[in-house]
């Protein structure tokens, strides 16, 4: 099993790779790439070794088939289809971002809030909460955007597994006990910052 | 040094804390911390031995004191002041969040647009740009949150470090060059969705 760090790095290898392709850059080397991200010319090697051996010695890699090649490790090179649930200020915010630009498709959204439903913000129409399971099924999506009240997170999660969603990503700050081996991963904006203050702290003890 | 993991378990036992000290729960076993936190009993233990011997073997650790205890590690026994840079739909979710629970106080917020300065939004000012690093070293502000697009997130990184700032947490997809030993954190919300993608794809291939 990969490391989770390593997959972290390659998602911004890829937005680094992204920058350089926009302005026409054929080869890159290990060196570059370690810089534009901060890390160590030895961890990107060492991360790229896991998918393969891409790079020839002194020369770099062949960006276009590098940039093509992690997509695909990532599961980025077809297009996701995704749900929102919980149109409030996080929820708003994400259904304004351009996910597609990484194959991430909003294509519903979904509140108890009578007076959202109906709403279309940046084209995503707003159902009533208790259709998530049943559009969620209907339509074949797979991951899910939790943007609930921690205490509606879990029921939330419920309805998105009992629809056949295969992976939920959380910004509620309460542990989802995962069904039917779907993958759970969390945004959790209250906690960053507490380890900010705690990293602060730490700084001034020394 | 501590393990980030062990300092973000931390700020999940602390929310676990608050909830069963609503209820007026007194004493507190690992087992019940660990269940709510859905980690193992023995992590719990490990994690709260780096800091003194709270617990008696079989009776359970005192909840009050416990959780003053990790208030005070985490530094988040006293106000931190807050600025955020960027009142867009990140920036607007954020002033709307109450931080002030865990002790955190946005105190103004920056932007460039004309339009955005001046307005009030959950009390809350919203200043000129150009002013981040006069009013963040005037205000004695220890925490910049930055939530500008990417291509403006440094200048914004500097104009907070000239003004004294103590810790970055950004949401823009760029890593920041830090300056006078400043601690800079992230939250990536594209980045844990493509890891979501990597963990369905890797589901699939198994
Ligand atoms: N706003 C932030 O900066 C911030 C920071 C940290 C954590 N969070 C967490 O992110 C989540 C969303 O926060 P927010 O600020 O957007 O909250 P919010 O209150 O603005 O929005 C929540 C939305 O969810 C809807 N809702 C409630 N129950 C629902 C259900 N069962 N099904 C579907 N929709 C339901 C509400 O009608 C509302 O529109 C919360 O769990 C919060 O703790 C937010
Ligand atoms: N919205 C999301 O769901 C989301 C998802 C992933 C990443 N992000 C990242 O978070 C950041 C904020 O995203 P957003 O959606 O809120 O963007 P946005 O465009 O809605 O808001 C950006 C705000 O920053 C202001 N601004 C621009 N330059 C500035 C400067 N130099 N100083 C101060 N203010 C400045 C703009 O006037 C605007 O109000 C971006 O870096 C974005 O890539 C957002």
């Amino acid at each position: 099993k990969l490391p989770r760090n390593t997959i972290r790095r390659l998602s911004h290898y890829l937005r680094c790779l992204d920058i350089l392709d926009l302005k026409g850059v054929q080869l890159v080397k290990s060196r570059e790439l370690a810089c534009m991200c901060r890390v160590s010319d030895s961890l990107v090697r060492r991360d790229l070794s896991y998918f393969g051996d891409f790079g020839k010695k002194g020369v770099g890699y062949n960006l276009p088939e590098l940039r093509e090649r992690i997509l695909q490790i990532m599961g980025l090179d077809k297009v996701r289809k995704v749900v929102l649930c919980g149109v409030g200020n996080i929820g708003t915010a994400l259904l304004r971002y351009p996910f597609k630009e990484r194959n991430f498709e909003i294509i519903a959204a979904f509140d108890t809030d009578p007076g959202k439903v109906g709403m279309v913000i940046n084209g995503i129409r707003v159902y009533p909460a208790e259709k998530t399971s049943e559009l969620t099924r209907e339509l074949g999506v797979e991951i899910g955007i939790i943007a609930v009240p921690p205490e509606a997170a879990q029921r939330t999660a419920d309805l998105l597994m009992e629809g056949g969603i295969e992976g939920i990503l959380s910004f509620a700050l309460i542990p989802i006990e995962p069904k039917n081996d779907v993958v759970i991963q969390y945004v959790e904006i209250a906690t960053e910052l507490e380890i900010l203050s705690f990293e602060i702290e730490e700084r001034k003890r020394r």
